[in-house]
């Protein structure tokens, strides 16, 4: 089993390093171990968003690490892509250029995983190719409704 | 083996039965506060065997049942139901020749779990053998809970390390 | 002290049931002692969203837990104004109808208290009377631009 | 006692001194992800007294301090100063006679703080004097950091007899 996280361990790694640029606009990220015993060693993540000097993730904004961890998931997905993903409003630390950025990889990967987006976001919405809305019309049940996304463009503009 | 419906009778704020059909690849859930969506991974987490309440923000197991409204009375039981498509045969074993899959959880104000297969009653077991090898489960790199996704990268490094041993 | 926690206790607590009824368009929150002893018992929050049930704060969802926290923030400084208030990205979990209520309180707070609200939402930003953004051109070092309302409106829109 | 102006020089991000003009009560601070907001209520907490490097998401004392970058080289020291107005006498004692206020904090690449009251040097005990009774510190209920809101309500009943006691 040592060789077996190595070699998990590796191909994550690599394609964390893929990944991370495409979500930052450039710079590099990595998995360290954090001993040399294979089969306790902990994992470690280092982070450089482009033209930055800290490699320690504890001093990256609320918005690197979510993204960050974004990058994280899906390079593990890409190893073994469980048959669907669930993320609950992953994008809500995010700007809106990263999450432009998020939403074309989300793209991408939902070729081969299907994705379920718990959003409040405009352009996430926008993104979605079916979306649900849950709503509370009578106080403590839940019910589901369709979302015209005319509609919730509409509102975002007055 | 994508997920084709997910059936919620009971379940917290979903008191009458309510089916989301989720036929696309890439799906949006969105809605007020408190309106009922992160109920919806719960309602994953658990049927696919979850047994602490507390990672389904409760006290104990059977705050998953209807705790009733101004408008309602408490339910005595929840159950949900994940229906997934397994036409490309992903997977193997005994459930090979099923063309549909579909995995349901029961409880009672007791606290007791039913699990069902296709229609038949079996144990948890059987519902985690189900998903061993698919990257799926209740604690799944793949159900990603609300709150903690700038957190995931400062956990201890023994921590992430147990999440990327799940996809091996 | 011990009346002294409990004078405070009293008022934090009038106060935080009628700011919970203004950010929730109802319903009713209030602070409950964990013990008898006024000098060590602790204090818990319990809260009802209009028309549910549950009194437990863990069973509320996101947006909802930060509702009940500004509620919470707001009657402190009911009692005990402080010069100033820094708020970073407290509406990042909220809805639509709720930074509007979330808003409308700051707005009127801030006839006391001075804010300043750290946030990516359009919406609060078009409820601040001044704007500064904080931006990185060279990467890696901070620097202040002008934000032009408008300009935000407009890209939200495409 | 309003706010004025915060300066930074050399904290954080702000390697250039850089001064936010806070003439308004209702002021928005807004900017891409890691443009370095956040990093201007870590500097607030900072010039209050802060002594926690955990506190201010660092490491040591000496990471507030500029790191670098591409295109910079590392600092070696950093500064905050808040100005305040004092036009209302709200703040008693040996300084209502002040029309203005400031606080000040040095760190060099030793670790070694410096303090200053109106340009005047002074001890850590100095500043935090000046706010005993105004609601405002370090970890006041004023300064509500990213992320911790939707927590607030869930802490444990000391952590929030404490928070409360903060107002007494
Ligand atoms: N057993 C139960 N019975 C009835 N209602 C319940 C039960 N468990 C939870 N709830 C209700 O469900 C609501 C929370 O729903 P949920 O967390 O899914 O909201 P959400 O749509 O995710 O909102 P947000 O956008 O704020 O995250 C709470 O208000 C709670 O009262
Ligand atoms: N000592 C330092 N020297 C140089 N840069 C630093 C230092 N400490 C922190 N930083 C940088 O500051 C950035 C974080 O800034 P900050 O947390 O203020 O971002 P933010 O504007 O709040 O972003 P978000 O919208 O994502 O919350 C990090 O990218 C980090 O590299
Ligand atoms: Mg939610
Ligand atoms: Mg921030």
């Amino acid at each position: 089993t040592r060789s077996r996280f190595k070699e998990t361990f590796d191909q994550i790694n690599t394609r964390l390093n893929e990944l991370f640029p495409r979500l930052f606009g450039g710079g590099a990220a990595a998995l360290v171990l954090t001993g040399d015993d294979l089969l306790n060693a902990g994992v470690m993540v280092t982070a450089h968003p482009p033209g930055k000097r800290n490699t320690s993730v504890q001093m990256l904004s609320g918005g690197e690490k979510a993204l960050v961890a974004v990058a994280l998931v899906f390079a593990i997905f890409d190893l073994n892509p469980a048959p669907f993903c669930m993320l609950d409003e992953v994008d809500a630390p995010m700007d809106d250029a990263n999450i432009t950025r998020f939403c074309d990889l989300v793209h991408e990967i939902s070729q081969r995983t299907q994705f379920i987006i718990i959003t409040h976001n405009r352009s996430t919405m926008a993104a979605c190719h079916q979306l649900i809305g849950v709503t509370m019309q009578e106080p403590g049940v839940s019910r589901l409704v369709g979302v015209d996304l005319d509609e919730v463009e509409r509102c975002s503009v007055n | 083996m994508r997920l084709r419906r997910i059936k919620l009778a009971g379940f917290k704020s979903f008191v009458d039965p309510t089916t989301f059909d989720l036929p696309s690849s890439l799906v949006g859930v969105t809605g007020p506060n408190g309106a009922g969506k992160s109920n919806l991974i719960d309602a994953v987490r658990w049927v696919m065997g979850e047994s602490s309440a507390r990672q389904l923000r409760g006290g104990q197991m059977t705050d998953v049942i209807f705790s009733g409204s101004s408008g309602r009375h408490p339910l005595s039981s929840a159950s949900v139901e994940m229906v997934f498509d397994n036409n490309e045969g992903r997977l193997g074993g005994e459930y090979a020749r099923f063309s549909e899959i579909s995995i349901r959880r029961t409880v009672d104000r007791e606290g007791i779990s039913n699990y069902y297969l296709n229609g038949t009653r079996c144990r948890r077991r059987d519902i985690t053998d189900v998903f061993l090898g698919t990257g799926l489960g209740p604690r799944s790199y793949s159900l990603i809970e609300q709150g903690i996704i700038s957190k995931l990268v400062e956990s201890k490094p023994e921590d992430l390390r147990e999440f990327l041993e799940e996809a091996a």
